[in-house]
């Protein structure tokens, strides 16, 4: 089965 | 102090409406440099990067960097009221509650000025790491937008696999499935520098949000490396650019 991820697991928050 | 005025308001009109889809506010970032935007869509799924350089405006001026919230709904109403053709001057004071923007006709016979409030957005940013793409694709943005569109009926989720011959996407759904395959052009059209093949998959309803942009530019780049978010990247003339990232779908 294939989720969706999220962009704040790949970019840190600054 | 901050002051920009563009020749033709359709240009901002393309760029609003790039974003607009994907955001409903959003914070422009001014500095003497330019203009910056960053932002997620409110799913955390994607994010949205306008870089508008100085030298892009006919005039710019920015004597201290300012924060302008804007509602993305009540700009695009406001740039209704104005034609194409028209060039538009942007004003904002120094910590201003609102923004001036001012219409004037090709033949500057007709002039038109419009205040639209300022929003206070708590707005974070995210820092965005260099990325050593192993595939990077340039094609025409109207070919991408319409792979995405006839992609769409058929899934919500798109598959995208480069190897160094190819680009394929795919979708796959109870009405059947879909593969487009694009190979490099000797007219250039359609380039592919491929290290390393990948293979992700992403959702169409993203995709097709960002050919928002393709009114704003002839190609689109995109590019992509295993487990880190895909690019897409409409330039804007030579001066600047709208990036939108999209986290891939993974397994669970």
């Amino acid at each position: 089965k294939v989720k969706q991820g999220s962009i704040t697991s790949f970019f840190a928050k600054k | 102090m901050f002051e920009a005025r563009l020749s033709s308001t359709l240009t901002l009109k393309k760029i609003v409406d790039a974003l607009r889809d994907i955001l409903n506010q959003s914070t422009l970032d001014c500095s003497d440099t330019g203009i910056q935007l960053q932002a997620m869509d409110n799913s955390h799924v994607s994010l949205v990067c306008l870089c508008l350089r100085s030298d892009y405006f006919e005039k710019y001026k920015c004597s201290r960097n300012v924060s302008l919230g804007l509602d993305l709904k009540s700009l695009t109403k406001v740039l209704k009221c104005a034609n194409g053709d028209d060039a538009v001057t942007i004003k904002a004071a120094d910590k201003a509650d609102k923004i001036e923007l001012s219409f004037e006709s090709a033949g500057k016979e007709r002039t038109a000025d419009y205040e639209l409030r300022l929003l206070n957005l708590d707005q974070e940013h995210l820092a965005i790491p260099e990325t050593e793409y192993s595939c990077v694709i340039h094609m025409p943005a109207s070919e991408f937008a319409r792979i995405c569109r006839d992609l769409a009926v058929f899934s919500e989720s798109v598959v995208i696999a480069c190897s160094k011959n190819c680009i394929k996407f795919s979708a796959n759904g109870e009405m059947g499935s879909a593969n487009i395959k694009l190979s490099q052009t000797s007219k250039a059209e359609v380039t592919l520098q491929v290290d390393e093949p990948v293979t992700l998959s992403f959702a169409g309803r993203y995709l097709n949000t960002f050919t928002r942009a393709t009114p704003l530019s002839e190609k689109v780049k995109i590019g992509m490396a295993a487990d880190v978010p895909l690019l897409v990247e409409y330039p804007i003339e030579d001066y600047g650019y709208i990036r939108y990232y999209l986290a891939p779908k993974v397994d669970d």
